[in-house]
């Protein structure tokens, strides 16, 4: 994973994430301020067009800029399941729009324009390929206004195209919980929380737990979401540090786990809060 | 692979209906369709 | 920072050049991405080209050094490999050892199984795609058909592989086929690199399913389960499989395990045909001579 574009260029700590949103909304604000003071130089305006302009045409704060990403991302969501796209595709659509508006504000791009080529170019690269003429008439678009913005979106997405969703590793954990859990577990309950978690994976991936946590970590915190007893029984038997020998007392497991229980669950459960 | 993997595939213990019927149908078989790759991928999908 | 500064190739979608990174004075092979011969925007090879050659760093898998945008063209900065396979096997000049495919065999199954591992399958191995450095070691090239393993229900195109180096899986016209077939491919680039002619070389799909099992037998349910089903089955010229004496005829230099080797890469049964893994764990890389160094291979 730490060799994957995804860790390499789009993982974040909460600061740093922060940090280039601010960066992002500043840069276009100095471009805005700039072309206003041009527009302002370069025509005589009575004082009510100046008194409106100041008024109205004011940046939008990093805040609202989220708000309308959002909202748009959500759109992303929806147009793709309405085309019936796989699972994948809808998640690949969704992370393509949110890193899209990562390095380039919406006051640059109006991200009603980014919809549309932010789906087409995820059915391209998870090889489910759809003809721009195809996707302009299911989408009630036009190929220009998809292609447009193709190479951009391209670029910003640094060249990035392989997403590690957290679907594969759920059904991953579908099997190992089958495993550890052997003869303690419901399987039909097992596939209700299968089916919950699925979709509940889908609105986390409109989160920052994207920039924020891994994968696997984002599949066992809507897990938790879903039965924190399970999981936390599953993770403890998996990962704990002593094993209980037969008559119950604890001892030391042999082979030592690359993995720190505590920090784990502390980790899969800040996720949950932000997923929450 | 340098560290030791954090799973082992036990294929006997998974109840996975979806793959169970896939694996028994003719054209999966004929394609030389595995499911240990499946859970080799998915685990390592989980476990990375 | 990079320079373009001789046209060494042309392909369907993209223009090859060769150049310099200004900052190092590295040699380097730059890609331009034809972008108009497209319609539907960016061509799908260069997608799949930058998808996956992103995620993998590995000696024996070609470097991705940069990309850029110039005059609306997306640019593939490429190390530099001078030749290829291909170009080795044909050129009679060379004289090259058993210890000396064994190297390449070693280096390309090394970069087979890292995308391999990496989920990926590279779908066109041949001689031209397995590139040489200038210090000899092979680089696995051109992902424009690479795809990851797909979700077990999703239907797969067959219609992949460059004809001689088809797995037998595809010329059946399978969809959920698996890392098996990059194998396959491997094993008859093995075999050509023993005859220094191709192996399989049928002139159309049907010829080549005819070329396949006159020289390695006609697969049947016993040792394939569920051949038969396969809508193409039923016109088949049913060949016996090689025996061991007249494989040994064929590759008259090959070892025992050199043909142990190429018969588990060559297994008719995808199932049973060997892995990355099986390959480079197998005998034939224990036993003399070791393989050449590369630096030292004509």
């Amino acid at each position: 994973y730490r060799h994957s574009s995804q860790y390499r260029f789009w993982s974040f700590s909460k600061e740093h994430l922060r940090e280039k949103r601010d960066m992002t909304n500043k840069l276009a604000v100095e471009t805005i301020e700039k072309d206003l003071f041009d527009f302002k130089a370069l025509n005589d305006l009575t004082p009510e067009e100046l008194n409106a302009l100041d008024t109205k045409a004011v940046p939008l704060t990093t805040e609202e800029e989220l708000k309308l990403i959002d909202f748009y991302a959500k759109k992303v969501q929806v147009i793709s399941q309405h085309l019936n796209l796989p699972t994948e595709i809808i998640a690949t659509s969704i992370s393509f729009f949110r890193k899209f508006f990562l390095e380039n504000s919406v006051m640059q791009f109006d991200p009603k324009n980014l919809v549309h080529t932010t789906v087409f170019l995820a059915c391209k690269a998870e090889n489910y390929f759809i003809s721009v003429d195809s996707f302009a008439k299911k989408a009630k678009s036009t190929r220009e206004s998809i292609l447009k913005y193709e190479f951009k979106l391209l670029e910003s997405l640094k060249f990035t195209l392989l997403i590690h969703h957290p679907y594969k590793p759920l059904h991953g954990f579908f099997l190992d919980i089958q495993n550890i859990l052997h003869g303690k577990v419901d399987l039909n309950y097992m596939g209700q929380i299968y089916d919950r978690t699925k979709k509940k994976i889908t609105q986390a991936l409109l989160t920052d737990a994207v920039y924020l946590y891994t994968p696997p970590q984002i599949t066992l915190a809507v897990l938790l979401i879903e039965d924190e007893p399970l999981i936390t029984k599953y993770l403890e038997l998996k990962f704990a540090d002593n094993d209980n020998d037969d008559n119950g007392n604890e001892v030391k497991r042999k082979k030592k786990n690359s993995i720190d229980l505590t920090v784990l669950l502390s980790v899969i459960k800040e996720c949950k809060d932000v997923i929450e | 692979d340098i560290e030791p993997r954090r799973f082992t595939i036990e294929e006997e213990l998974y109840d996975d209906p979806f793959l169970k019927d896939l694996q028994n149908k003719k054209e999966f078989i004929a394609s030389g369709f595995r499911t240990d790759y499946v859970y080799e991928r998915v685990l390592t999908e989980a476990f990375m | 920072e990079y320079t373009k500064e001789k046209k060494v190739g042309e392909g369907t979608y993209a223009v090859v050049y060769l150049g310099t990174k200004q900052s190092t004075g590295r040699q380097i092979a730059v890609k331009e991405i034809k972008t108009s011969e497209f319609k539907d925007g960016l061509d799908m090879s260069a997608i799949r080209e930058v998808k996956y050659l992103q995620e993998m760093q590995h000696d024996n898998v070609i470097e991705l050094i940069d990309i850029f945008m110039a005059y609306d063209n997306l640019n593939l900065v490429l190390e530099f490999l001078p030749t290829d396979l291909e170009v080795i096997i044909k050129d009679k000049s060379i004289l090259f050892t058993p210890a000396d495919i064994k190297s390449w065999m070693l280096m390309t199954l090394r970069g087979v199984h890292h995308c391999h591992r990496n989920f990926i399958l590279h779908r066109d191995l041949k001689p031209n795609n397995l590139l040489v450095s200038p210090d000899g070691i092979i680089k696995v090239a051109d992902f424009g058909l690479a795809r990851a393993i797909p979700a077990p229900h999703e239907n797969l195109t067959s219609n992949v592989v460059t004809r001689w180096y088809r797995a037998p899986e595809l010329l059946f016209g399978a969809r959920h086929y698996t890392s098996a077939i990059d194998i396959w491919s491997v094993g008859v680039i093995f075999a050509e690199l023993m005859l220094r002619i191709p192996y399989l070389p049928g002139q159309n799909d049907v010829d080549q399913m005819e070329v396949t099992f006159r020289a390695l037998g006609t697969p049947t349910d016993k040792d394939w389960p569920e051949v038969s089903s396969f809508n193409s089955y039923n016109k088949l010229q049913i060949y016996p499989p090689p025996s061991t004496f007249e494989l040994r005829k064929r590759f008259i230099a090959a070892s025992e395990n050199a043909l142990k080797f190429m018969s588990g890469m060559l297994t008719m049964n995808p199932v049973k045909r060997w892995s990355a893994i099986e390959c480079l764990e197998s005998e034939y890389f224990q036993e003399m001579p070791p393989p050449t160094n590369p630096s030292e291979i004509p």
